[in-house]
């Protein structure tokens, strides 16, 4: 018998770890979550997915992913008990059950398995995937600087030893491939979010070109809103505007690319902390911080379920 | 497994366009293995970099020649982390 009941959601966990978890999660709510794989890691890991469906066929849904730097561990650790959060409020809290009524909801816990292993037992600061290329001596990608939206442009680097390396070309890393053919091939995702750690910002496109989107000031709105309701729980302070305005011009990343694919609802998250410990959080921070981005994510969600398009 | 061992994290502020160009530029000197956490792009921004131990005098140099202010932020990267690993070995034998 399978029970998630005993996991510690308030501690840093492996691989391995979260898997059970996840199987764990989908035992305990059969009728409400699966889990799907959508492809596997350069290192061969499975790319594992929680589906959150009350059923219905062609349903709109929302995207979530997590972790896409592997060292960002806040960021898996928050997805995973967002997970338990859906899957055990369902019913009982108003909002989710509306939500799931009408929408799906896929969860990517941990996007770069390759590289979540790695800075577990390597290099506690490893931030891209691990595909080699030949003749060169440096492993990796960075994976938010792989995709299709303004590919090589400013903010990434050609040079393969480089921590924000883009890759020989769009989509070269198979974790992000894996994700695009997922998106496409559903073609009824209304809300791209993805969550990262460190800087405490709330982005919405364009981060490969310094305009703004044609959907500004919704996603303005929409992103003071939640950044509004996250601060409310611990006073965490968040910056809301697109990335270019709010960090740097950084080409190659996931939400410009589900943006200019037609998901308008597309926000990044950059959870706690403002440098004291960096993507060294302590372990009694990720359950506040999971939280605070839980109220950031819902506002978002039901947004996007009150403004079908 | 890598250490980082002395290994600290500074926030510079730069107080011009200037000084943002100079540290674009200390981005570019990849001897010195920095790590930017947040790169430089202008002046209301801070910029955190990790610094390994071997190359603290350099960027420390670096910032004094062009007069561009800093603090740090964490003093030893591995004093973090072995909190870190602690508590990791405390939560799986709990």
């Amino acid at each position: 018998e399978r029970s998630n009941s005993n996991f510690n959601y308030g501690a840093y966990h492996s691989l391995e770890s979260i898997y059970t978890a996840m199987d764990d999660l989908a035992a305990e709510y059969h009728g409400l979550v699966s889990k799907l794989q959508i492809g596997e890691s350069y290192e061969k890991r499975p790319l594992y997915v929680l589906k959150f469906s009350t059923g219905g066929p062609d349903r709109p849904a929302i995207w979530l992913d997590a972790g896409i730097h592997a060292r960002e561990w806040v960021t898996q650790a928050t997805a995973l008990w967002t997970a338990q959060k859906i899957a055990s409020e369902y019913g009982t809290d108003p909002s989710i059950t509306s939500l799931l009524d009408t929408m799906d909801i896929f969860l990517l816990v941990v996007t770069n398995p390759d590289g979540y292993v790695y800075s577990h037992t390597k290099n506690r600061m490893w931030r891209k995937t691990r595909s080699k290329a030949a003749g060169s001596f440096c492993v990796g990608v960075d994976p938010n600087r792989n995709w299709d939206a303004g590919f090589g442009g400013p903010g990434s680097s050609d040079q393969r030893c480089s921590d924000s390396y883009r890759g020989p070309h769009a989509n070269s890393e198979v974790e992000v491939k894996s994700i695009v053919d997922f998106i496409k091939n559903h073609g009824n995702i209304k809300a791209f979010l993805t969550i990262h750690s460190y800087s405490q910002l709330l982005m919405y496109p364009y981060g490969y070109k310094c305009t703004e989107p044609a959907d500004y000031r919704e996603l303005d709105t929409v992103g003071k809103a939640a950044a509004n309701a996250l601060t409310s729980l611990h006073g965490t302070s968040f910056k809301v505007g697109t990335i270019c305005s709010t960090i740097y011009q950084a080409s190659g990343g996931s939400i410009d690319w589900s943006y200019d694919f037609g998901i308008k609802y597309s926000f990044a998250f950059e959870l706690r902390d403002t440098g004291r410990y960096g993507f060294l959080l302590p372990a009694d921070q990720i359950i506040p911080t999971a939280e605070e981005t839980w109220l950031g994510l819902k506002s978002i969600m039901e947004h996007v379920r009150d403004h079908p398009y | 497994m890598e250490t980082f061992s002395g290994d600290q994290v500074l926030r510079i502020r730069a107080s011009s366009d200037d000084q943002i160009d100079k540290l674009q530029l200390l981005e570019t000197l990849e001897h010195l293995q920095l790590d930017f956490w947040l790169h430089p792009s202008n002046p209301a921004l801070p910029v955190d970099i990790r610094v390994p131990f071997g190359s603290l005098q350099a960027v420390r140099a670096f910032l004094g020649y062009h007069d561009i202010k800093y603090s740090i932020l964490i003093e030893d990267v591995q004093g973090i982390l072995n909190e870190e690993k602690q508590e990791m070995i405390s939560n799986q034998r709990r």
